[in-house]
């Protein structure tokens, strides 16, 4: 059951001008960071299951958080993508420097690129999927997303 | 690299140093001088003017001169260029580095820096900084926005409300920016959208900068009894990344992209994955 109310409640007790400025001793920063944490937690579990309903599919939601690095275990352990991606995008390879801050969190060497949109309120759902050699190239399409 | 560019927009390096030379906005033609680069301000620790040391509720810089983060070398660069993007990777040392990015069809460079851990090892305080150079005659005045609402005009060394004798030529002149800062002059316009809130200012005429990291080692005696000296679970210090979005324009039109932008940027799509082909979630 998701919730949203953990993370507005962090985000209250957040509103204290030393979390905003980050002019807290260290401990109560590590307070605000945990309190924080759970909230986020809690609530992209609501989002999921709004989205699920949304999207008419059970689905194993997951927000890599760690993204801005990198990271995201749920694509690296979908399997490999061939770097030599033509046509689309292409994959951009990721730097040493991002790979030292991740350490251990994640072992993909590249990202893979591609142009998408989203409706200012709604989402927009893109599948990425490895087809055998016999399959002909096709352009990326997105799934329609339904009206509302 | 010497540039990258897209529909819009195109960025040129110097080939000798490795950094930002010059931006041009293509749909405009206009093209304007821009240097970039971090430096350091050496934290003071209190000195004979004043004992007031730099920390969490006080920014006091020990000189007005910050210390380039390169130093005197070259920053290292190398290039990225597919359909979708275009990148430069600049090397400033082994705890600064940025990507310089072009994404296809957008209107705005982005500056993806990451700074960290910052070397306290000289027990000197670092307040690390990104400062653009420009040839704007912007005459003392730069302006900065209040909770992405109001921009406010700011003028060096001077105050609306009351005569200021200035005793900080640097921290007298920061303030805050929770969205944007720009420079400009009679005609053209350099914006810097920012991802978060940052001190900013423009301590000399053409010039703007923004603080994006700082790391401590003295109490600054108003209270929290403790150095701004934030550890991560490594207990090294904190890497921090962020964007800095720049847009250059006339500046009649300036505010038509930096408002819609900073709207996207504040309420940015959000990635959320999933393996897929999960089961319906309706009965039949």
């Amino acid at each position: 059951l998701g919730d949203s109310s953990v993370l507005r409640e962090a985000v209250a007790v957040a509103q204290h001008h030393d979390a905003v400025a980050g002019t807290e001793k260290q401990h109560v920063a590590d307070n605000y960071a945990r309190q924080l944490a759970a909230g986020w937690e809690s609530c992209q579990l609501l989002v999921a299951n709004a989205l699920a309903s949304l999207s008419g599919s059970k689905e194993n939601f997951v927000f890599c958080n760690a993204l801005n690095v990198s990271v995201c275990p749920l694509t690296e352990a979908a399997g490999r993508v061939s770097t030599s991606l033509g046509g689309w995008g292409g994959v951009v390879p990721i730097s040493n420097f991002t790979r030292r801050l991740r350490r251990e969190g994640g072992s993909a060497t590249g990202e893979l690129l591609f142009q998408a949109s989203a409706p200012p309120l709604g989402f927009s759902t893109f599948t990425v999927s490895r087809l055998s050699r016999r399959d002909p190239p096709v352009s990326p399409r997105r799934t329609p997303v339904s009206p509302q | 690299p010497q540039e990258i560019q897209n529909e819009h927009v195109r960025v040129l390096f110097d080939p000798l140093t490795g950094h930002l030379k010059e931006i041009q906005n293509l749909d405009k033609s206009i093209s304007l001088p821009v240097f970039q680069s971090f430096y350091w301000y050496n934290a003071s620790i209190g000195n004979n003017e004043s004992s007031q040391a730099s920390g969490a509720y006080i920014f006091r810089p020990n000189s007005s001169e910050p210390i380039p983060v390169s130093g005197s070398k070259r920053v290292s660069t190398y290039l990225v260029k597919n359909a979708l993007v275009q990148e430069v990777h600049q090397n400033f040392s082994s705890w600064c580095s940025q990507v310089v990015r072009l994404h296809a069809g957008q209107p705005y460079v982005e500056l993806e820096w990451t700074v960290g851990p910052i070397p306290v090892a000289d027990g000197w305080g670092k307040e690390i900084i990104s400062r653009f150079e420009t040839t704007l005659q912007t005459d003392a005045r730069f302006y900065t926005d209040s909770n992405g609402r109001q921009i406010l005009e700011r003028r060096r060394d001077y105050r609306p409300t009351w005569n200021l004798s200035q005793t900080e030529p640097v921290a007298g002149n920061y303030y805050p920016v929770n969205s944007r800062i720009f420079i400009k002059d009679k005609k053209f316009q350099l914006t810097v959208l920012t991802d978060r809130s940052q001190g900013g200012s423009s301590i000399f005429d053409g010039s703007l900068e923004l603080m994006v990291h700082r790391r401590l080692l003295y109490d600054d005696n108003r209270g929290v009894g403790e150095p701004l000296v934030e550890l991560g679970a490594d207990k090294q210090g904190l890497v921090v990344r962020g964007r800095h979005l720049l847009l250059l324009d006339t500046v009649e039109s300036a505010a038509d992209r930096h408002r819609l932008l900073a709207q996207e940027l504040f309420m940015a799509p959000y990635a959320v994955l999933a393996p897929g082909g999960g089961p319906s979630y309706r009965r039949g």
